[in-house]
């Protein structure tokens, strides 16, 4: 479970990165 | 697993929702109180860049003329800050007692939570852009509205230098958010009247143009007439079956509890 939850809280941190720069691409 | 409605949606959310869905699998066959990893340095990244997109998503609600979106968007905001709150809170009672379980739960909550949260955000957004599709579906409406007043070939001249960008921004947009569905039922409705559309589109405008040459030549042009007007019912009915469609959505919100 260890790596899993670091793995996990990582690929979270991208897909908000994701969904941020989706919303200013689309925004602009 | 969720459906998504589009593919952008589906490319950045399935990864991790996967993710999530084995965690807790795994999570709770492990209910056997082996000690959890400190987390507080992804923790903080994940708090970080949730702050980020915050800010972000207020500066897109307070420019936006959407006054669906800047009603709706606050909502999928909060959800992401209050699901990093609660990873927050774990990872500092797990700093304390690794083998809390109440900072376990509070993991998946906030793991969910922020999936649920972006899920909304890029619903909303994705909504919004769907709408603006819309307002151009329906500038062509307004324009086949006033095809049957068109007598003279200077009129039609004008309503085809009207008419033919707006035709080609919709025909645009909706080609790509065809492609852009994931689901396939709704995918062929949109392409199947994207395609009668341009087929009717230059045809209409031969019919009005025999309507106004019979009118300068004082010839009957009943029966001309009609037919224009056939075709531009069936252009209008292509078109709201558009607008119909753009609206349907695969998304429910339940799945995700």
């Amino acid at each position: 479970l260890r790596v899993g939850w670091e793995q996990l809280l990582t690929s979270i941190q991208r897909n908000i990165n994701e969904v941020e720069n989706q919303i200013l691409t689309r925004d602009s | 697993m969720p459906t998504f409605h589009t593919k952008t949606i589906a490319g950045i959310l399935e990864p991790v929702a996967q993710q999530v869905s084995r965690l807790v699998i795994l999570h709770e066959e492990a209910e056997d109180g082996n000690a959890m990893p400190d987390l507080e340095r992804p923790v903080q990244g994940v708090s970080k860049a949730v702050a980020n997109l915050v800010k972000v998503g207020r500066d897109t609600i307070n420019s936006s003329n959407d006054q669906i979106l800047r009603q709706d968007m606050p909502a999928s905001l909060q959800r992401v800050e209050r699901a990093s709150h609660l990873l927050e809170e774990a990872s500092a009672m797990l700093k304390i007692d690794p083998y809390s379980q109440p900072a376990r739960k509070k993991l998946i909550e906030g793991s969910r939570g922020i999936l649920q949260g972006t899920s909304l955000l890029l619903t909303c957004f994705d909504e919004s852009e769907v709408r603006k599709i819309i307002r151009e579906c329906k500038k062509v409406l307004d324009y086949l509205a006033v095809a049957e007043v068109i007598d003279s070939m200077e009129d039609l001249v004008q309503f085809v230098k009207d008419l033919s960008p707006c035709l080609t921004k919709v025909s645009r947009d909706v080609d790509y958010r065809e492609k852009e569905l994931t689901h396939q039922v709704h995918r062929e409705m949109l392409s199947r009247s994207l395609e009668s559309i341009k087929t009717l589109a230059p045809v209409l405008i031969c019919a009005m143009k025999i309507y106004v040459q019979l009118v300068a030549q004082g010839k009957t042009e009943h029966e001309a007439a009609e037919n224009r007007n056939y075709l531009v019912h069936r252009m209008t009915d292509e078109i709201n079956e558009i607008i119909r469609v753009l609206q349907l959505t695969t998304y429910d919100e339940d799945e995700w509890e």
